[in-house]
C-alpha cells in the first residue's frame, strides 16, 4: 500500500515498541553487572533518579496535553526507561572494548550522564509519537495544537532541568548505540542538535561559558569571544 | 542508513565526553 503521513508514524511507533519488547524496565543482567562492578554501585541512585524524573514528566506531560493524559506521559516515560537502558547497555559494551575497562563508575555515578542518556530516549519517543516534531520555518512557531507547541525540543530539557549542552555530549554516542533509528529519528536529533549549537547553547547561564572560560584561562585557547560576537 | 555526521573521532567516547576516562 502506498506510503502516508499516517502509516509511517504507525510503523515508526510499531517498530520502536517492537524493538523494546525484548527490553525490560529494569537493567539487564549485563547492565547490571556494569554496575555491579563499579568502585561505587550506582543501582539505588539510578533507580531514586528515574522515581524523581518520572513523577515530573508525567506531571508536566499531563500539564501539556491535559489532566487525562498523565498516565498517558507515564506510559512514555516508561517506554524512554527501556530504551535508556538498552542504549546505556550498548554504549557500555562499547566503551569495554575501544577503553578495555570494565569499571565504569566515575561514569555510571555522574547524574549529568544519566539524565542526558535518559532525556535523549524521551525525545526519541515522543518524536516517534510526533509529540516533539519541528514544524517547517523554525521550532516552536508552527501552527499545531497546543500539546505540540509546548512539548517541541527543548521543552525535555526543562522538565529534567538538564543544560542544552550536556544534552548535546550525548547524541552522537546515542545515534552510534542504536542502529535501528529511523532516519526520520536521527533527523530529529540532528535538528536538536543544530539548534543547541546554534542557539541554546549559548544562552546566558550555559556551562560552556565556564568551559571557555577554563579553557582560556590554561593558554590553549584564543581569546573567547563575547556571546554576541 | 542515514545522512549523520559523525564527528567524533575512535579515541573519543562517551567517557571522554563526560571527563570520565
Amino acid at each position: 500500500p502506498p506510503q502516508t503521513p499516517i502509516r509511517a508514524a504507525m510503523t515508526s511507533i510499531q517498530q520502536l515498541r517492537g524493538d523494546l519488547t525484548s527490553s525490560g524496565d529494569q537493567p539487564s543482567t549485563h547492565l547490571a553487572t556494569y554496575f555491579k562492578n563499579c568502585t561505587v554501585d550506582p543501582t539505588q541512585d539510578v533507580m531514586k533518579r528515574l522515581e524523581t524524573l518520572g513523577e515530573a514528566f508525567s506531571q508536566r506531560f499531563g500539564q501539556a496535553v491535559g489532566p487525562h493524559c498523565v498516565t498517558l506521559g507515564r506510559q512514555r516515560f516508561n517506554l524512554g526507561v527501556k530504551l535508556y537502558y538498552k542504549i546505556m547497555e550498548a554504549m557500555l559494551k562499547s566503551e569495554e572494548k575501544r577503553l578495555s575497562v570494565q569499571n565504569f563508575s566515575k561514569l555510571l555515578n555522574d547524574s549529568t550522564f544519566h539524565t542526558s542518556l535518559l532525556a535523549c530516549a524521551l525525545e526519541v519517543v515522543m518524536a516517534t509519537y510526533g509529540e516533539s516534531s519541528f514544524k517547517t520555518g523554525g521550532y516552536n512557531q508552527g501552527s499545531g495544537d497546543a500539546a505540540e507547541r509546548n512539548m517541541c525540543f527543548p521543552w525535555i530539557l526543562d522538565v529534567v532541568n538538564l543544560a542544552a549542552f550536556d544534552f548535546y555530549k550525548v547524541i552522537e554516542s546515542f545515534i552510534k548505540a542504536d542502529p535501528t533509528l529511523s532516519k526520520d529519528i536521527v533527523k530529529h536529533l540532528e535538528t536538536c542538535e543544530n539548534l543547541i549549537m546554534e542557539r541554546i547553547a549559548w544562552r546566558t547561564g550555559s556551562p560552556l561559558f565556564e568551559l571557555l572560560r577554563q579553557e582560556h584561562e590554561g593558554g590553549t585557547a584564543e581569546q573567547v569571544e563575547t556571546p554576541a560576537s | 542508513s542515514h545522512d549523520y555526521h559523525f564527528g567524533l573521532e575512535d579515541h573519543e567516547g562517551i567517557s571522554e565526553l563526560f571527563d570520565c576516562d
